[in-house]
């Protein structure tokens, strides 16, 4: 999931 | 980080800075929806609240706390500084209409449950509606001002940029984000009436109006 990494977009 | 995001940025940053100097030089916030603007600020402080536990660059640092200072300065223009250019009784859109469905969206489709996740969630989802109450209006007056097309304009951009930038992270780091690129291609479609009275319109030197 994309929040693994944390959410890098704004 | 790559050039369509980085556009797509810069474009929400100039829409940013036109809405403020439209505010500025005609010391006026009419045909602004204070609805939408307010709603700004719900998407940003709700989706930024990691400015606190996770960096990722300066660049992302920076930009979340401009949108969120720039996002409540405006809305100091319209409520104090510009008040009484503020005409509430035609920004007549029922927001509790989108923060209720966008609500129960997030509690339904999230990263994971903790606040910040579905906050997060909620923001992406609001931030798809947030532009309903300005076109509303613009579709209830049937006309704007020039410079509010441009501003509009900016903000459609910025939000067309995003999905090459999702096509092109899918591509080249298999990175996909269902939530955002729902949303985001929700968000865009709204604005495909908008661009086309702007680019048959308003680039053509005319007034924005709207068939009676």
């Amino acid at each position: 999931l994309p929040s693994d990494s944390g959410h890098d977009e704004l | 980080m790559n050039i369509f995001r980085f556009l797509g940025d810069l474009s929400h940053l100039a829409s940013i800075f036109i809405l403020i100097h439209k505010i500025q030089t005609t010391r006026s916030c009419r045909g602004i929806s204070f609805k939408t603007q307010a709603v700004y600020v719900a998407v940003f402080v709700t989706r930024y609240l990691d400015l606190f536990t996770t960096f990722v660059s300066v660049y992302n640092t920076s930009m979340k706390i401009f949108f969120i200072a720039s996002s409540c300065y405006i809305l100091y223009l319209m409520k104090v500084r510009f008040r009484p250019t503020n005409d509430p009784s035609i920004d007549t859109f029922r927001v509790e209409y989108l923060v209720g469905p966008c609500a129960v969206l997030a509690l339904i489709f999230n990263y994971g449950y903790s606040v910040t996740e579905v906050l997060w969630s909620l923001s992406i989802f609001l931030e798809s509606v947030a532009i309903l109450p300005q076109l509303f209006m613009l579709q209830r007056t049937g006309e704007a001002e020039t410079i509010t097309t441009h501003y509009l304009a900016a903000l459609g951009a910025y939000r067309a940029l995003y999905i090459p930038n999702w096509i092109y992270r899918y591509f080249s780091e298999g990175y996909v984000d269902p939530i955002s690129v729902t949303a985001g291609l929700v968000q865009t479609g709204l604005y495909l009436d908008f661009f086309y009275v702007y680019f048959t319109k308003v680039l053509q030197g005319q007034k924005f109006e709207l068939p009676a």
